[in-house]
């Protein structure tokens, strides 16, 4: 474990942490895609279900129980608790444009074709676009609250730190995956007009805003 | 081929 993958892990946990306080804290979910988040749940859900099959270390598995529950309780807070309050007009994405080709592309493009492998690819692949329909809820609306701004910023640091990572590991331990460091690439690159804006108008204190 | 390894990062 290297810094820039602790650091990682720690802004992923921050991210997830800032979208349910922002929730529970507002009682509401205005500005937030559900659908984003139904598919980050899918996404962990398929990736750690190697905690049924195989114990890598203590904060492997707790991470991932965390990743898992807090997922699953921003899910519920959406859809359920605060229901009334999600903006469910706009969030207008078609998640079956991601969820099929990704879905065909993870039985194609694979390190190994069994259930439990193919199950990761898939959500190493879907989480790279999982973010899109949040995305594309903000150019809908035109403009996102800071503290949804923090969150994305969160989640499109941590991919960019584990870029880091993997170059790290590459150089010290010849360790690489290419399905992650390629979806992980498409993934950060997602991010980038959102940090753009982000260091330019939020950190200067102005709200996010998109021109019309 | 590389071989189905336990996967550490997260």
């Amino acid at each position: 474990m290297n810094i820039f993958r602790l650091f990682g892990d720690l802004s992923h946990l921050a991210a997830i942490i800032i979208l349910l306080l922002k929730i529970w804290k507002s009682r509401s979910c205005a500005g937030i895609s559900g659908k984003s988040q139904i598919l980050f749940a899918i996404v962990f859900t398929t990736r750690y279900l190697d905690l049924l099959t195989s114990f890598i270390s203590l904060y492997n598995t707790s991470m991932k129980m965390i990743y898992i529950g807090c997922s699953y309780a921003t899910v519920y807070l959406i859809y359920a608790k605060f229901r009334a309050t999600y903006d469910g007009n706009h969030d207008s994405f078609r998640v079956e444009f991601l969820i099929v080709p990704v879905g065909g592309l993870a039985v194609l493009i694979n390190h190994d074709f069994s259930l439990l492998e193919i199950l990761w690819t898939f959500s190493i692949y879907l989480e790279s676009v999982a973010i899109l329909p949040q995305l594309f809820m903000i150019s809908k609306t035109g403009e996102a609250e800071t503290i949804t701004t923090h969150y994305l910023f969160c989640q499109g640091l941590y991919r960019a730190l584990y870029l880091i990572n993997w170059i790290w590991r590459f150089y010290f331990e010849g360790f690489f995956d290419m399905i992650a460091i390629v979806a992980g690439v498409v993934q950060t690159i997602l991010y980038c007009d959102f940090f753009y804006l982000y260091v330019t108008k939020v950190l200067k204190g102005k709200k996010l805003s998109l021109p019309a | 081929e590389e071989e189905a390894k336990p996967k550490d990062e997260l």
